[in-house]
């Protein structure tokens, strides 16, 4: 199984629908600093329902994740990862809106609505977990240099 | 509750020592301060870089350093393996050789599974299957220019 | 001592605004959060990236925020001057064209202090007067080969 | 005033004598990881007296300061810096010796031996203070970006 594509729109710095063709293999993402690379791994994390207390989106609350140039702020922001699997295709998307008064999250499966506890399941199968060890974020390198022993082995008891 | 512990310790100590001889060359070990009260001890890592003493943590280099806790996190995705992984400028403490060390066995996992990796730095970008370009808009807006690196030599 | 406080924040506010636009051609100033009890707020940087719209710190990308804590430092040795500066290594975050807007910076400076650089990187090397190489023999100990950058080009 | 020579002695990974001539201007350091760049930092900390709490050395005790290679740890590790201001020199030297018992660490100014203190004082006449804002060693920039609002704003109460 491998990410085909990954769709963004209105999330972070990307203000305009945007998609990002991937191969099998080895891709690199490069550019200025300040231009949104982050933000891709982000909207990964994102989508996927991945962030926990060790991954952070950088936002205070979903609502931060909404582009918001030049003053606008328009209401959805949506992720949609396609992933293939063989000669299957699963399509994962999630989407936040705002109101006046509130926020939602929606996960959509193949196009239909989904909660984040299904999209978790179908993603545990293919080896994806919540503690997602398979995403090193711009600066956990120097977390786990800088850790105490003890916070170390902790990461031995959560794997267990 | 500690058998399971133990198997996880002993599979990534074992992993972990031959990443770092892949990795950096050199003899590596995690220990436990205290291997008879597991769940009271610190996990520390030992590491004989090439042609050097064996080191702590604490002395090492920040590009020796960094090159230790990537291979924790090497040794932890090889005992938990996934279809994709994601590396946001993992390689920024390394010298040229330590990237081009780095992006040959990033290419190498490549066989086997999905890597998307952010990088500024040359190496990585010369062993890269694909580079996704991306930069900020007049507009303030990313966008993104793909390019496909095997088709291009072709 | 609140009047000092003051003193020292207007002029570290001063330096700020034009470092940051010298460095990262933005607009940039400092603010506290409660300016009638400054011993009890916190400092905040408040920065308008060329183009972009104003920003605080938490949102930033890791290269602009490493160039915010750069002109942060560089304020504060523009108000308390020394006759030499060493940097080791404060340009990793950043990509080829800020190493290169930092690199022509300190060269600017180094006509008033001198500086002592430790980079790994090509436009630092590229401006520097003159470039002192460190390896570690065979048998484990650093040795340092000079080079004269300068005499290099005569 | 500028730096016109650093010597190294036995300090961390410089086991044998080392002479780094300097120019004013902009020298770079540069060399692979763990070839000894930031010990040539920690050298000019360690000979001025300016390691604080916030300047560290990245030793326990000073002891481990001095060159251990193949398990031979030699007696005595030093550094002296020559200065130089208009047509006269300053040389500071700092030592640090290790007997089986104790270890001392001793000063010395233009070849006769001083106090820290009154180390500080020369340098503080030259614009040198303890509170080192004039080095940046690997990681601060890190460490500034991480601080807390108000571990910043402690930074101003210092300089006041
Ligand atoms: N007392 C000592 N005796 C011998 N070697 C030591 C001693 N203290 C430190 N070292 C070694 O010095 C080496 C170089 O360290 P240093 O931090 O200067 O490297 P560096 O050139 O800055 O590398 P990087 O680019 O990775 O930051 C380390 O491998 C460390 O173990
Ligand atoms: N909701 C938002 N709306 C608009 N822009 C945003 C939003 N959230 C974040 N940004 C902006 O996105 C920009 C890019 O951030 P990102 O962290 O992806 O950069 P990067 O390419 O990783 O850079 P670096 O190489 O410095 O790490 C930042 O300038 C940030 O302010
Ligand atoms: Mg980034
Ligand atoms: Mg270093």
């Amino acid at each position: 199984m491998h990410i085909k594509r990954i769709t963004i729109k209105n999330f972070k710095s990307f203000g305009k629908k945007v998609d990002i063709p991937l191969d099998r293999g080895f891709t690199v993402i490069s550019g200025p600093n300040g231009s949104g690379k982050s933000n891709i791994i982000d909207s990964i994390i994102f989508c996927l329902g991945l962030h926990t207390s060790s991954k952070i989106l950088r936002a205070e609350k979903l609502p931060d994740l909404i582009y918001s140039g030049n003053g606008r702020k328009t209401g959805t922001a949506e992720v949609e990862i396609v992933f293939e699997n063989g000669d299957e295709e699963l399509r994962i998307a999630r989407r936040v809106k705002i109101t006046d008064r509130n926020y939602y999250s929606y996960y959509y499966l193949n196009g239909k609505s989904a909660s984040h506890g299904e999209i978790m399941k179908i993603l545990e199968r293919e080896g994806i977990y919540s503690d997602a060890y398979n995403i090193v974020m711009q600066g956990d390198v120097t977390r786990i240099v800088e850790m105490t022993p003890f916070q170390r082995r902790k990461i031995i008891d959560d794997i267990a | 509750k500690r058998e399971k512990f133990f198997e996880v310790f002993n599979a990534l100590n074992q992993n972990f020592r031959e990443i770092i001889r892949n990795l950096a060359n050199g003899e590596g070990e995690l220990y436990l301060d205290n291997p008879e009260d597991p769940f009271n001890s610190g996990l520390y890592m030992r590491v004989r870089p090439y042609g050097k003493q064996v080191q702590r943590l604490e002395q090492m280099s920040g590009g020796e350093k960094s090159l230790v806790a990537l291979a924790l996190i090497f040794a932890i995705q090889r005992y938990k393996p996934a279809p994709f992984y994601a590396f946001d400028e993992v390689d920024m403490f390394l010298d040229g050789v330590n990237v081009a060390r780095l992006a040959r066995m990033i290419k190498e996992l490549s066989s086997q599974a999905q890597f998307i990796v952010v990088s500024l730095r040359k190496p990585m970008l010369e062993e890269a299957d694909a580079i996704v370009g991306v930069t900020m808009g007049r507009d303030n807006i990313s966008q993104v220019t793909g390019i496909r690196k095997a088709s291009m030599i072709q």
